[in-house]
């Protein structure tokens, strides 16, 4: 028997939308842990990695592990049904082929049951080594997804150079070029608008806007994000989950021929 | 030319 169940069904609505634009489908390995989530996107470029912790959740039991093979597409559609403020408990018998996504209104006067079917998916996992990276930056998720956003109009690529003066993001194509670049702060009211920069060695590395722009639908779960970079290996975009856990973006860099 | 690797070229499979 599993059964997970979430106060605040916005979390996993936010979840949906940080990976469904990567991925078409996915299986959610849940175990006496948790909820985790390893899966790449079909160019095998990108991978995302999806922790929620049993502890975080407002009640959890999971009495076998049992790996959810789950459509998105079909996942997203229950997920619309479920107001923000429902409380969410999704639930499975061992070894069954149906989860049902549980949506309780909070004076518990709306009841909602969806089944869905699960479905058996090839699972292909990467080792990922624990690494000490060059570069950890800290930055307001919000400035992230802008600079991004702003950065893909000039050309497919970015790259991210980190000194530690700061961090320097640079596209160019057919209109020109664009340089943007971020300080560390030096004071500011709120720790989620801090600009932070740890630094061992100067790094730069180009990468596809495409992947930061799917990676940027995570905003909404976090106020702050980490890009973790050493030369040569991938990026790590990272977004805490409340006290609940964090997705995590890996992604290769692009290299000169 | 730029070229894209795949993640597979960094981490092996398991």
């Amino acid at each position: 028997m599993f059964e997970a169940r979430l106060v605040q069904s916005s979390i996993l609505k936010k979840v949906l939308e940080a990976i469904k634009e990567l991925l078409n489908e996915a299986t959610f390995d849940c175990s006496d842990s948790g909820i985790q989530l390893q899966a790449m996107d079909n160019s095998h470029v990108s991978l995302v990695s999806l922790n929620l912790r049993s502890d975080g959740f407002d009640k959890y039991r999971c009495d076998r592990n049992l790996s959810m093979g789950i459509n998105l597409a079909s996942m997203s559609k229950i997920m619309k049904c479920a107001g923000n403020d429902d409380v969410l408990t999704m639930k499975a018998q061992d070894n069954a082929d149906l989860v049902t996504f549980m949506f309780e209104s909070q004076n518990q006067e709306k009841v909602m049951d969806y089944e869905m079917k699960l479905m058996n998916l090839d699972q292909e996992h990467l080792g990922i080594p624990e690494t000490d990276y060059s570069c950890v930056i800290k930055l307001p998720s919000q400035e992230f997804a802008r600079i991004v956003r702003d950065l893909s109009q000039f050309g497919e690529s970015v790259v991210i150079s980190c000194t530690k003066e700061g961090i320097k993001f640079s596209a160019g194509g057919d209109i020109g070029n664009a340089n943007i670049k971020l300080a560390q702060t030096s004071n500011v009211d709120k720790d989620e608008d801090a600009v932070t920069i740890e630094m061992q060695e100067p790094v730069s590395l180009t990468f596809a806007c495409r992947y930061l722009n799917s990676f940027a639908k995570a905003t909404p779960l976090s106020p702050q994000v980490q890009l973790s970079m050493s030369a040569d290996v991938p990026l790590v975009v990272e977004y805490k989950i409340g006290d609940i856990g964090h997705i995590r973006y890996y992604l290769a860099p692009k290299i000169e021929d | 030319a730029i070229l894209q690797p795949a993640l597979g070229d960094y981490y092996g499979h398991i």
